[in-house]
């Protein structure tokens, strides 16, 4: 444990709580798109089917079942409390185009062909396109909350700081996981417009409008 | 390096 990959795991919890205070607190999801959350959702149920299997540390296990708690308690929000609120008609992205590709790509590029070992490799491919729906929404409407942007920030944020984790990881632990790392790229890389537009609107105080 | 059955990152 480094202090990249824990202030990593810290942006991400900041995000997936901040998204669910927001929806409590407005009671609205509004601007939310239910099926990134239902992806990131999915995402965590494939990756951490491993608590059955292998205890690692107290830490490990607390955080995914955190992860595993909140992202579901966001889709409940969502789909079933909120759901009047849902923005349904702006949610388009189909995300049969990302899960089967990536439903595919698991089975042909992993590590071990197990079915933990496949399921594990599919969420990590399928993590690093679930925020894709949302961002669609986002372009889609040409805006959102400022609170909404502060939960992509730290979403991103966490990709960003997993990435300096491995470097870190590779020089003085001699770890390597390839998956993981082509797979943090590109996640990294699918937040740099959104960085670029929360650094020179939200961070001054303006809220993120796309130019029409 | 890594046992793939023991992903220690979340």
């Amino acid at each position: 444990m480094n202090i990249f990959r824990l202030t990593g795991d810290l942006s991400h919890l900041a995000a997936i709580i901040i998204l669910l205070l927001k929806i409590w607190k407005t009671r609205s999801c509004a601007g939310i798109s239910g099926k990134s959350q239902l992806l990131f959702a999915l995402v965590f149920t494939t990756r951490y089917l491993d608590l059955f299997t292998s205890f690692i540390s107290l830490y490990n296990t607390s955080m995914k079942l955190i992860y595993v708690a909140c992202s579901y308690a966001t889709v409940y929000l969502i789909y079933m409390k909120f759901k009047a609120t849902y923005d349904g008609n702006h949610d388009t992205f189909r995300v049969e185009f990302l899960v089967v590709p990536v439903g595919g790509l698991s089975f042909l590029v992993n590590h071990d062909f197990s079915p933990l070992e496949i399921l594990w490799t599919f969420s990590i491919y399928l993590e690093s396109v679930a925020i894709l729906p949302q961002l669609f929404m986002i372009s889609k409407t040409g805006e959102a909350e400022t609170i909404t942007t502060h939960y992509l920030f730290f979403l991103g944020l966490y990709r960003a700081l997993y990435l300096i984790n491995w470097i870190w990881r590779y020089y003085f632990e001699g770890f390597f996981d390839l998956i993981a790392v082509v797979a943090g790229v590109v996640q990294t890389i699918l937040y740099c417009d959104f960085f670029y537009l929360y650094v020179t609107k939200v961070l001054k105080g303006k809220k993120l409008s796309l130019p029409a | 390096s890594m046992d793939p059955a023991k992903h220690d990152e979340l």
